[in-house]
């Protein structure tokens, strides 16, 4: 799976994710990569989201915009928010991750699996990557 | 206020460093950061944050080492079948389609969806149909094969016949009352 957010000059977000689903699957097995508020979610005035994972477990917690709701309801912080919800996704018995960004400009990369593939580049086209913990 | 204008993913698992080869994660470092400069140069051009999540997801979408588009791993019938949503936060506008097999970008189809539609989710045939209707591009399902993945499959069916697994992982335990999905790739 792969995803992407942004956020541009005029102060716009947007997600999107993209996914060849999982091998040996069945039955037109969808995930939550296509599924709008469970694995892509973009809202203005909260956060953009794109999730990876397992996506049975992404549906039922409806992890994107779960993130946006606990931003915009309780006030919490991308990071916070991004933390609280691939907890839930753990409880649950799922594994994955997710990346956001808020109307801000600030990011969160959470996940609970042994690594996640990820970048970042900022206002001044600074590039950050990463793979392991 | 923060500092980022453009976040990317490729994927999560048990991404172990012994199981990944100096060339190999170089290639993905490489593959992330083409996409996230490709990202960048939208937004610096003055360009939307839908513009450049399409034009970011594009470049991953056609790098086989990642899970989507080009190197999609296949279902238990070898057969690749693909998905893909995106959403503006400006007008919580909303495009996605599933279960595609000739699409060659289906985030851009995603998109077309929301632009040029009055649905949000498209499936199957109905979806490409609308794909060939508005002029994204198809190709062959050939075009999506990698001879990695094909092995994926060939090794997941060896082990069990009817599991499915995620992308990146490797012999994940299963966790009490969940569905049993040893290695798992997602």
């Amino acid at each position: 799976t792969v995803g992407c957010v942004a956020l541009d000059h005029n102060g716009n977000l947007a997600a999107g994710t993209s996914t060849g689903g999982m091998t040996n699957k069945k039955y037109g097995r969808v995930g939550d990569a296509p599924i709008i508020g469970a694995g892509t979610y973009a809202n203005n005035k909260t956060v953009a989201v794109s999730c990876t994972g397992w996506g049975e477990f992404y549906i039922r917690s409806v992890v994107a915009h779960d993130l946006s709701a606990l931003m915009e309801y309780k006030g919490l912080s991308v990071q916070v928010a991004g933390k609280t919800v691939i907890k839930k996704v753990g409880d649950l018995g799922g594994d994955g991750g997710l990346i956001a960004l808020d109307k801000d400009g600030n990011m969160a990369m959470p996940f609970n699996t042994e690594g996640m593939y990820r970048g970042a580049v900022t206002k001044d086209g600074k590039i950050e990557i990463l793979i392991y913990k | 206020m923060g500092n980022y204008v453009l976040v990317i993913h490729g994927g999560a698992g048990t991404i172990l460093k012994k199981n990944m080869t100096p060339e190999k994660e170089a290639r993905y470092k490489a593959g992330l950061e083409e996409a996230l400069k490709k990202g960048y140069a939208v937004l610096e051009a003055g360009g939307t944050s839908l513009d450049a999540v399409e034009a970011t997801i594009r470049i991953l979408e056609d790098n086989p080492l990642f899970n989507a588009g080009k190197g999609a791993v296949f279902t238990h019938d070898g057969r690749n079948e693909l998905d893909a949503a995106i959403m503006d936060g400006k007008t919580l506008g909303a495009g996605s389609v599933a279960g595609v097999r000739t699409i060659k970008n289906p985030i851009t189809l995603a998109r077309a969806v929301m632009e040029k539609s009055e649905h949000v989710m498209m499936v199957g045939n109905g979806a490409e149909q609308f794909a060939a209707e508005v002029g994204v591009e198809i190709v062959d399902t050939s075009y999506f094969r990698t001879e990695e993945r094909w092995q994926g499959l060939q090794n997941a069916l060896k082990e069990d016949s009817i599991k499915a697994k995620l992308d990146h992982s490797f012999l994940t335990p299963q966790k009490a009352g969940t569905i049993n999905h040893d290695n798992k790739f997602g």
